[in-house]
Order: C-alpha cells, then structure tokens, then sequence
C-alpha cells in the first residue's frame, strides 16, 4: 500500500503543505531568480544546505556557464497621438537602446506575414505585434523572433504583444533569440491592452509615435550549478529515474510559480519517499536545474556530462508547467511504456489524478528524450499558468499549498513506483 | 529477473499488471 501511504503522508497527514512552505521560504528570502543573478546564486547556496539538512543522499552541485543579463531601466511613452506610458516588459538577451532612446512612427501587425507583406512600410519604424493568443507554443515564436524579423525589413526596435491568456494590464518577459547576421534591435513585451489599443489607432489611419527606452546588457557568463540530491537504489544503484523542476526564474515577481513549485514538489517526492523509510531498487536523483529560462542551458550541460549513461535512465521527470490541481501526467514514450504507466496512473485513484495524456515534456528534459528515454511532466491549469507566466504577478499569492500536496503525492507515487518495478521502462 | 538491458521483457503484460497493481 505504498501508493496510500504517499498519498496520506502528502495530502492529509504530517508532510501537507510542507512543499508550500519550505518555497514561501525561499522565494520571500531570495526573490527572484534570474540566469547570472546574485539571488540565483544565493538560491542554490540555500538548496544545497536544505537538501543537506533533508539527510538526502549525494546531495552535490555540477558546475555550468550560464547566461548573464541585466534588464537596466526601460520605459515606453507613447507620444502620438497623444501621451500614454505604456507599461513594458525587456526581453531577455536584448539589447539596449541609445540613452536618448528610440524615438519612431509604429507599424502594426498581426502576424510575421502581415509584416513581410508590409516589408516596404517597416523601415526606420518600430514594429509593433499584436499577434492574437492562440496557444504559447504557437504564440509564444513572435516573442522569440519578433526583434530578428523586424530588423530584416529595417525596423529599429520591436514591441511586441505579451504572450498570456489573460492580461490585467501585465507586462510579461521571457528569452529572445537573436540570429547572425541580423542587425540586433531593442525588443520588448508590452500589454496585451496596449497592443489592442495601438493596433485600433493604427487602424483608423491615425499616426502611432513611440519613445522606447532600455539600458538592458549582456555579459559574459557566469559560474553556477545544477543542483543534485538523492536516494541511492538499494538493487539497482546505477540505474536512475530523474525527478526535476528548474531553480532559477525571471526577474519579475517571485519566480513561484515558474517553476519554483515544480522544483519543491520534485524535492518534496524524495522527502515522502524518505520519510516513509523507503528506498527504491533505482536511484531517485533530484536535479534542479539553473538556467532553463535561457534555454535549458544547465540542463544541456547536464546531459552532455551524464548522457554516457543513458541506458541506466528509466524515467526523466519535469514539472514546469504549475503546479495548480494536476489534471494528470503527460508522457512521450513507447506504446509498452505507456501501457504501464497507465497501470501507475491508476494507483492515484484516491486522489483521482488518473489520466495519461500525451506529449511529455520540459526544456530541460528534452535532451534526454529526444535520445529516446521515456519522459513524463505534470499537466494542470494552463489558462491561469500563462496568465501570470513571467509576469510580477507570479508569486506565492498564485500559488495553493493544497494543490502543491496533491501535485506532489502525483510526482512522489510516479516516481516511486517506476523506480522500484523490477524491471525498467521498455524504450522502444 | 531482467532489468530491461535488451528491451524485452521477461514477464507478460498481466504480470507487470499485478507488479504495479501491489503498490496500491
């Protein structure tokens, strides 16, 4: 009955809302997290002393080279047709702006066919996207390529719409991604009301001016560290199921629900296992990665340095997608492999957490399946994820300790279970 | 039992079925 016994320990005995606390603990200490940042590190130093205190098991740091970028001050005022500061959002890896700043007519679109069409108007203006929201992984490409396609048509700096479900008015940031042999331009999120309201002014014929201003910059990079705890298998200690979420955030509101839930249910699933005195066949390794944000740079260097010994990974785990009442698992995996984990699934019967979706998946777990091991993230409430994603408004207030108790009684059983089974996850 | 080296399983569905089913 270890399923019941996870479940009572995380859900309605000793262990509740403890994930909740020890991250209010951290992100009120600390803050915010970004790639580079002093918080980030002090963070990590923080962990490293938690696991310790936990009594996990290797608890050790892997050093990497991370990005390092500072937003500066940035302000936007529109100027005609008449003033209106506009509430912005740098993005991450832009650069800056002349101290005077950027001061030009605005040229609206809809989408990056729209502006090729209008390739002839862009020169010289600041491109403005008002792209609609249909899904962030659909929406989410006019952030990370709106400064590169405005450049080619000659824009002078790019404004685009914040990539959100729902906006009161929220700003949200995230990475761009420059490309060689494009003139690098300024580039920045505004509001989604901001975006509507300049798009309606445009399309009345009326001449939209903006004055931008950034004193974002890129610096060299800097030392940090994945973070890594475990319990050793007592049969198979070479063989590893992977549970993770990443430590380090955006420089905006706490950076608690993106992802630092995902990376305190991950050690709250080692600290139930270990306080239900249990110990898998497997190794259970506990990573928080530093980085993802910039793209899953820890990460990637965590997989160059341990992908020798892909065969012994039954499982890769990773929660950033919230951590709010998890409507179930999403896995990318074999047809056998799914077939058992569909068998997992149903020892969450008590906390009707049950369904198998489709699609595992996690930046800083790609790697690993792409190289063909069995993955598995936690699936909840989008629509309030990507409302507060990456904005000021992601902090503990967003986040529920009873809903991180069940999301963390999910992540616990799953990762118990498929590291104890006598035999690993099949591949193909 | 085999730890899955070879991908081929030493047990049928209906045994991992009852495997998994004991961690209730």
């Amino acid at each position: 009955d270890v399923a019941k016994a996870i479940i009572n320990l995380a859900v309605y005995g000793e262990a509740q809302n403890r994930s909740y606390e020890r991250l209010s603990l951290l992100v009120d200490t600390v803050g915010p997290r970004l790639s580079g940042s002093k918080n980030l590190e002090k963070a990590i130093q923080i962990m490293y002393q938690n696991l310790q205190d936990d009594r996990l098991e290797n608890v050790h740091l892997e050093p990497v080279k991370i990005p390092h970028w500072e937003r500066g001050e940035e302000s936007a005022m529109m100027l005609e047709p008449r003033l209106h500061k506009m509430a912005i959002l740098g993005l991450g890896s832009s650069i800056g702006t002349p101290h005077e700043g950027i001061t030009a007519e605005v040229l609206v679109v809809t989408s990056f066919d729209e502006l090729r069409r209008r390739a002839s108007e862009a020169r010289g203006k600041i491109v403005v996207y008002n792209q609609p929201y249909v899904n962030y992984s659909k929406s989410v490409q006019y952030r990370v390529s709106g400064a590169v396609e405005a450049a080619k048509v000659g824009a002078l700096a790019s404004l685009i719409r914040s990539v959100t479900s729902f906006s009161i008015y929220s700003p949200h940031t995230g990475i761009q991604k420059y490309q060689d042999g494009v003139p690098k331009i300024p580039t920045a999120c505004i509001t989604v009301e901001d975006a509507e309201m300049v798009a309606r002014m445009a399309s009345r014929g009326s001449r939209v001016v903006v004055q931008l201003k950034m004193g974002a910059k890129n610096y060299p990079d800097v030392d940090s560290f994945n973070t890594v705890a475990e319990i050793i298998g007592r049969k198979y200690p070479e063989q590893v199921v992977l549970v993770s979420g990443h430590l380090d955030s955006w420089d905006v509101g706490q950076g608690a629900m993106d992802d630092g839930g995902g990376a305190f249910i991950s050690w709250e699933a080692l600290s139930l296992i270990k306080d239900l005195g249990l110990r898998p066949k497997r190794t259970l390794r506990l990573v928080l990665w530093t980085a993802e944000e910039q793209g899953g740079i820890g990460a990637f260097q965590y997989y160059q340095q341990h992908k020798a010994n892909i065969s012994n990974y039954s499982l890769v785990m990773e929660s950033d997608l919230g951590t709010f009442l998890p409507s179930g698992l999403q896995f990318t995996g074999s047809e056998k492999a799914r077939a058992i984990m569909k068998e997992v699934m149903k020892l969450l019967q008590p906390i009707n957490v049950t369904q198998l979706f489709t699609a595992g998946e996690g930046t800083d777990i790609s790697f690993w399946i792409q190289a063909g091991v069995p993955g598995a993230s936690l699936l909840d409430d989008l629509y309030k994820y990507f409302s507060f994603h990456h904005s000021r408004g992601d902090t503990m207030t967003v986040m529920d300790p009873e809903q991180m108790n069940v999301a963390a009684a999910v992540w616990a059983v799953v990762s118990y279970v498929i590291a104890d089974r006598e035999e690993m996850l099949p591949r193909n | 039992a085999a730890i899955y080296q070879n991908g081929v399983s030493q047990n049928t569905f209906q045994e991992i079925k009852e495997e998994i089913a004991h961690y209730k």
